[in-house]
């Protein structure tokens, strides 16, 4: 479970930006263009999501805030999650912080607990959370109905991420 | 590793021909494997609405089309939950009815894993735990804000 | 302008129905799963439509109404549209009919006020109504933002329309 | 042939750009041709909202993108409307405040050509002249009954 996003610099949201999350049905709302479904991109982006177009970007530097009338564009974005977890193997339950920060080269850094790690540690981490399968846990504006557009053999990894 | 995975299947299945009865209130909904062989089998999904012949889910509207798949996302999650689920309007193109049927299984689900969904619809915002408004109040930078439910009625 | 549209056997329209528009606003609304859609299809359809895919069926004579519980399935389809169109180039307003029929082999005729014609004509009586470009007049239910997602090239074709 | 093309981008570009203004209430809209000679050039939109820095269409919310299309829709019908339109369920990514502003560019090119629009949303019913309902009490007869706007609400 998500205990907590802060997202700073991160498309619309220049300044820290703390959100604490609850258990049950948290529920985002607000006009169109505020920055709801950025929210969702970032929290794709610190579990992992390399691909400008899984940012709706042309590159991936288009993660960091451009600026706007008042403000001047952010030379980096960062990203962190504090995770309640129960590993899928053992019970206990531990907090977990993962943070991505990304600079104005478009090079990106992964944190564990304040660590520094590799992509592939984060992917590993979020696979023992049940989360391997991107389209398990994400389901994006407009694509509400992914599942009935893939093929029988991509639909095939979702019962093995069940298993 | 294919009894696992036949398993699964099948407890998937059972679950989303329970789940198209009640969210279709009727009808039929069906999973089968393309190949006899479970390790290239392929996935395959059937729908039939209620009082229609077909089954054929690109015959099927916007609305059903919606309500068949959240009918196998729930379907996955009561075999096995993620940590969390995120719903980005997922709702938009379903009527007051089936928005109303939308949100009995999404409290369900709001039982077993923590959900995180963004709407416009005021239906779906009654089911919620917790609501949190989103502005920008100053153009282009975005910020929280507490919401309450009466606020946006 | 449309003036009436007749439906027969076409997609979840099994009896002869009838819809006389009007001008200005005409709205359509109906739970989901009624067959609003549908006949956004038998427009697309009238006008010359060949593709299963714009028909969102797999086959074209997947238009054919297939049955439904206590009904057989038709063996035919017809869709009959009444327009009183200003032609482009004269100020004379005249009511035409065009009719299309399809049988259970998938074979389409088509009729222009009662006379059989191939469907070449039945495309040049609508690009002459000014519809020559099927962007121009349909947006299909979740494709709104299509003109965006066209190459440049692909939009350019909607100002040659508008010139 | 090229200079009609070139006097019809320019007309649809100045309506293109007024019509951004009202619907996004400020920022820019802008179309412009993609090579010098105009017999290869292709179109290219970009539109700002009010208060952003950007202006490139891939990075705006689902609400934007559905207004920037159905401004440069009404642009090209300023120009030269079609004898009809048909909309299905457009204004499904809509917040309240966009679906007025939408229903006020609707009620105007209902004044030059015949619109058809399907919708559930009833703030877009409200601007209709005239209303059709779509039942199957029949399931899987689809039949067309007369409503009144008062029965919706
Ligand atoms: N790197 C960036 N810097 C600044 N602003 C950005 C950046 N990337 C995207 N944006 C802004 O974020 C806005 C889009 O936000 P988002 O897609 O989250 O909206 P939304 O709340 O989901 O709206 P809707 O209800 O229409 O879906 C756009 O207007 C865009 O200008
Ligand atoms: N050939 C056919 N014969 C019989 N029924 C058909 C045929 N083709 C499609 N249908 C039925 O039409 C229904 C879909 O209708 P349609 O897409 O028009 O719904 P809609 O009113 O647009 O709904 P929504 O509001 O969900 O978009 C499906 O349930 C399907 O069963
Ligand atoms: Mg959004
Ligand atoms: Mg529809």
């Amino acid at each position: 479970m998500i205990r907590k996003l802060k997202l700073k610099g991160f498309k619309s949201f220049a300044d820290e930006t703390e959100i604490s999350f609850s258990e049950g049905i948290n529920c985002i709302v607000g006009p169109n263009g505020c920055g709801k479904s950025n929210i969702v991109d970032a929290l794709k982006w610190v579990v992992g999501t390399t691909s400008a177009k899984g940012m709706r970007a042309d590159t991936i530097k288009d993660v960091i805030f451009k600026g706007s009338e008042g403000r001047r564009a952010a030379r980096s974005a960062e990203v962190s999650l504090l995770i309640e977890g129960q590993e899928l193997f053992s019970a206990k339950s531990s907090l977990t912080e993962v943070k991505r920060r990304i600079n104005s080269k478009g090079e990106s850094e992964f944190f564990i607990n304040g660590r520094k790690v590799r992509l592939k540690e984060i992917q590993e981490l979020f696979t023992n959370l049940g989360l391997g399968h991107k389209d398990y846990a994400f389901f994006e504006q407009g694509q509400i109905d992914r599942v009935l557009r893939l093929k029988p053999t991509e639909r095939r990894a979702l019962i093995e991420e069940a298993a | 590793i294919e009894k696992r995975f036949l398993e699964t299947f099948n407890a998937v299945s059972r679950h989303f021909r329970n789940t198209v009865k009640r969210v279709f209130e009727g009808g039929r909904g069906k999973l089968y494997l393309t190949d006899k062989d479970i390790s290239k089998a392929g996935l395959e999904i059937e729908v039939k609405p209620p009082g229609k012949k077909h089954s054929n889910i690109n015959l099927l509207s916007g609305g059903e089309r919606t309500l068949a798949a959240i009918a196998f996302l729930y379907a996955l999650y009561k075999v096995r939950p993620a940590p969390f689920l995120v719903l980005d309007e997922v709702d938009a193109a379903l009527d007051d009815a089936n928005t109303l049927r939308f949100t009995e299984l999404l409290k369900q689900m709001g039982e077993e894993t923590q959900v995180i969904i963004i709407t416009h619809n005021k239906l779906t915002m009654e089911a919620a735990d917790v609501i949190y408004g989103i502005t920008m109040e100053v153009p282009g930078v975005s910020k929280v804000i507490g919401v309450s439910f009466e606020s946006l009625v």
